[in-house]
């Protein structure tokens, strides 16, 4: 995945780190001290669309030329910045009632984004 | 973008920097208490001490690990909870355990729980408990007896118990009742029941959310 930098406006992976200590959170969250809540931000031309947010392959690479050459004619709906790869978020907390809660939230933290 | 002009992505007004991360941080906080099935980040009215939680996480890292739940749906956790030591007398004591209301409304469920105690004993000498566990029963507000073991220890130390079905449910209910009756005298001291660092826990692993998840879809 390409993560964004500078001023880049095509698809790429927005880190954005939440410290539960600076919303207030660490009292109940025992672990870890703060949540990577990237996102995916930019532009998916069309001629690199189904760009899976990696290198792309050589036949990837002729698909999109010929899509970019024959992009006038093609109607339908853009395509989108999204998540290509996530992972879980592993949580310790304090319940309401101070039990101590283990747990895994699936697909929490985006690691690459694609064009879709 | 700079605040004023047009966002790429959607075409709407941008938001200057500040409001922009005040509107992350928010989504985030919502993202997290929605896949906790929170409505509201929880109000600790008993913290629990550092020593507690390090004993606690100790033992919880020694327990064996349940199979991954098949539906990616339901979630699964674990789950200590602290005794609050109720009703008591010279010769039973009683150990409160409560679950969430929030998880059990979503649909929880116990896979397994353990109950974790410490014992000091004398040297060389081997005492028995009987451990009961009590429930409410659906037509009256008294407890009554569920099932009960008989306990025999020999060392001074934590000692694990794994409770049966009837306990199970009790916590899926989100409150659990369980009275030691010490059989005699040395039994009757030993069993540390306060002390930051040897309160007595359940430890459950429990899946949570699967009904939940589906009626919200």
């Amino acid at each position: 995945g390409i993560d964004c930098q500078g001023g880049s406006r095509m698809c790429c992976r927005q880190e954005f780190f939440v410290d539960f200590r600076e919303i207030g959170w660490h009292d109940w969250i025992i672990q870890p001290e703060g949540y990577a809540m990237n996102f995916c931000i930019g532009q998916c031309p069309l001629h690199i669309a189904g760009m899976p947010g990696i290198a792309a392959s050589f036949h990837t690479a002729v698909l999109n030329l010929l899509k970019a050459n024959t992009a006038a004619g093609t109607t339908g709906g853009g395509s989108c910045c999204v998540p290509t790869s996530r992972r879980p978020l592993s949580l310790l907390y304090y319940d309401r009632d101070s039990n101590i809660v283990k747990t895994d939230i699936p697909d929490m933290v985006v690691e690459a984004c694609g064009c879709s | 973008p700079r605040a004023g002009g047009q966002c790429p992505a959607c075409g709407g007004p941008t938001l200057d920097l500040e409001s922009q991360r005040e509107l992350l941080l928010d989504l985030a906080k919502r993202s997290i208490l929605d896949k906790l099935h929170l409505r509201q980040r929880p109000t600790l009215n008993h913290p629990v001490s550092r020593a507690a939680l390090r004993t606690a996480l100790q033992r919880l890292h020694g327990l064996p690990q349940g199979a991954l739940p098949e539906d990616n749906r339901e979630q699964e956790c674990e789950i200590i909870s602290f005794a609050k030591t109720g009703l008591s007398t010279i010769n039973q004591t009683r150990l409160d355990f409560h679950f969430s209301s929030d998880r059990t409304a979503g649909g929880m469920e116990v896979q397994q729980a353990s109950l974790m105690f410490f014992v000091q004993l004398p040297s060389n000498t081997t005492w028995t408990l009987k451990l009961r566990v009590l429930v409410l029963s659906p037509y009256n507000t008294n407890l009554t007896l569920a099932t009960q073991y008989l306990l025999e220890v020999n060392a001074s130390g934590w000692h694990q118990l794994l409770l049966g079905p009837e306990a199970q449910a009790a916590c899926s209910q989100g409150h659990l009742t369980l009275e030691l009756v010490p059989e005699d005298q040395v039994a009757r001291s030993s069993v540390i029941l306060g002390g930051a660092a040897h309160r007595p826990f359940v430890a459950a692993r429990v899946r949570v959310g699967g009904k939940h998840r589906i009626r919200r879809r």
